[in-house]
């Protein structure tokens, strides 16, 4: 059986949100290394790769390897019911129809359980190949939602090229163009707003700010976001999570102009 | 969407 609980409902709550709207019914597999998800868009453009660590939960128990295909707009209704600060607990059997959550709050006596009734899911996997990415941004993850939703009103697309000159955002639309460029920055006061390029090769790559602007909505997840590019090959947008968890966003590229 | 590539040229289905 599962058993898993978390200390706050947010965490659950904020990963729920920041991709129920690119999948809808996912299965999260458990095993005893944790809780993991992958699940593709419609248009097989993006990719949400999910891993919450056995650490990341507090206690953790799964005996065997549990499937829970989950709709999330069910998941969402139900996560809805529970503040942020409640303590969460994931249960199910072994084969189960339903999963439990039980939201517990942390200075009342207050204790809810809801069920979810599960779907079988026949989830296509993909194998994602181990990366030595040419490019690698870190910064801020309000700075690059703020760049992406920018971009988004002038083009439906943006070019990210990295050099060793820092990394800039550009695009090109109907009623003009626009372009971001940032330099590496080391802010010892404030070092989360640093910002980080480790360049072995120059990249350019171009990209649709339909589904990076979808993959920010992870931005309350984390303070800072990995952006990995290497030429020709997907992009890697990486929120970390406490206890070595994550949650990994990959976007297809576009063919540039 | 125009131009766009999907990841199955990427990554393979296991």
């Amino acid at each position: 059986m599962l058993e898993a609980r978390l200390e706050q409902a947010e965490l659950l709550k904020k990963v729920v949100d920041a991709i129920k709207d690119l999948v809808q019914d996912c299965n999260f597999d458990c095993n005893d290394s944790g809780v993991a998800l992958q699940a593709m868009d419609n248009s097989h453009v993006a990719l949400v790769s999910m891993m919450l660590k056995s650490e990341a939960f507090s206690p953790f128990r799964c005996d065997r390897n549990i499937a829970l295909g989950i709709n999330l707009s069910s998941l969402t209704k139900v996560l809805r019911c529970a503040q942020n600060n409640d303590i969460l607990t994931v249960k199910a059997e072994d084969a189960p129809d339903v999963v439990n959550l039980m939201f517990e709050s942390s200075d009342s006596d207050r204790l809810s359980e809801y069920d979810i009734k599960l779907m079988d899911i026949d989830q296509e996997h993909l194998g994602i190949p181990e990366t030595e990415y040419a490019a690698t941004v870190t910064m801020p993850s309000p700075e690059f939602q703020r760049i992406c939703r920018d971009l988004s009103a002038l083009s439906e697309s943006v070019s990210i090229e990295c050099t060793k000159e820092g990394v800039k955002f550009a695009c090109n639309g109907d009623i003009g163009s626009g372009a971001v460029t940032l330099r590496s920055h080391s802010d010892v006061e404030n070092p989360d707003q640093n910002i980080k390029i480790d360049l072995t090769e120059p990249v350019a790559l171009t990209f649709s700010l339909k589904y990076l602007s979808n993959f920010c909505k992870a931005s309350g997840l984390a303070k800072s976001v990995n952006i990995c590019l290497s030429n020709e090959v997907p992009l890697l947008v990486e929120y970390g999570l406490a206890a070595n968890s994550y949650l990994r966003f990959y976007l297809a590229p576009k063919i540039g102009d | 969407e125009k131009n766009q590539k999907t990841l199955l040229g990427f990554f393979q289905k296991t």
